[in-house]
């Protein structure tokens, strides 16, 4: 799986999340990367997040949404409110992943509760990052 | 005039020493290229909208990234993708699920965004609008790569599933 989102110099929001699904998946088997509010997410009053992972646990929790829903009604920081998700709601369910977002402001954060997540970055006029572990 | 751009290839259990360092330092490539292609258009005062679709092409480009070429294959040996796209100033959104024909299927996601009146197109249908739409088209077999082949060969040995609706499917990724 694969995403990115973006805030540009007139401030909108955009995300995207394209995916080749599960190893040996059947039945037609989709994931939360094409269900907007689970894999993608982007509300100019909010924050823009794309996710990856086992999709089951972010369909279920409505991912991409619900980082955009804390953000907007309980006023946490875009990193409080990926943190919440992904450790707090996700994790001691067995839910593994990441996920990407930038918020209205252009604060940037990328989170996982796996060894890994394949990632980079980069703000205006500023070098670019990547991280594998 | 501020800008800024975040991308992923994907999380999961990556056990050390998967990836050797030249590996390692292809995929670091593949990720700044990602990012690159998404802020040149930001530097430049285009859209989030056009520069989230540059990067994501880039990654489905790239045969490092489960995503276009490179995706894992499914139970009969095919691959069937899915893809999504937003934009935050207008709630806009376009999506594809199981898509077989699509080397892009971020911008078939966008096409569904702009040019219909739905936000999910899926299956055989999707495939139908992306032609219908004049996007490019490839054979299902292009998506296919010796990497993915083996992982999929992999969980095949591991997992002996019954066809029989509900059995234990043993799922890798």
């Amino acid at each position: 799986t694969v995403g990115a989102v973006a805030i540009d110099q007139a401030g909108n929001l955009a995300a995207a999340t394209s995916t080749g699904g599960m190893t040996n998946k059947k039945y037609g088997r989709v994931g939360d990367s094409p269900l907007i509010g689970c894999g993608a997410y982007a509300d100019n009053r909010s924050c823009a997040v794309s996710t990856t992972g086992h999709g089951e646990y972010f369909i279920r929790h409505v991912v991409a949404h619900e980082v955009c829903a804390r953000y907007r009604y309980l006023g946490e920081s875009l990193q409080q409110c990926a943190q919440q998700v992904l450790f707090e709601e996700l994790q001691p369910r067995g839910g593994e992943g990441g996920l990407i977002a930038i918020d209205h402001t252009g604060a940037v954060t990328l989170n996982f509760n796996t060894e890994g997540m394949y990632r980079g970055w980069s703000e205006s006029d500023g070098e670019i990052f990547t991280g594998i572990y | 005039n501020r800008y800024a751009i975040a991308i992923h290839g994907g999380a999961g259990t990556l056990s050390k020493g998967m990836l050797t360092e030249d590996q390692e330092n292809e995929v670091h490539a593949a990720l700044r290229q990602a990012v690159m292609a998404g802020k040149q258009i930001l530097a430049q005062g285009g859209t989030s909208l056009d520069a989230v679709e540059a990067a994501v092409r880039e990654l489905e480009n790239s045969e490092w990234f489960n995503a276009g070429k490179g995706s894992v294959y499914n139970y009969d040996g095919d691959h069937e993708l899915d893809a999504s796209i937003m934009d935050g100033a207008t709630l806009k959104a376009g999506a594809v699920a199981g898509v077989r024909n699509s080397p892009n299927p971020v911008s078939v996601a966008r096409a569904v965004m702009n040019k219909s009146e739905h936000v999910l197109l899926a299956g055989e249908g999707a495939d139908r609008f992306a032609r219908a739409m004049g996007l490019p088209q490839v054979e299902n077999s292009w998506f296919g790569t010796p990497m993915r082949h083996s992982q999929w060969r992999q969980a095949q040995d591991k997992a002996q599933p019954s066809l029989e609706p509900g059995a234990e499917d043993y799922k890798f990724g």
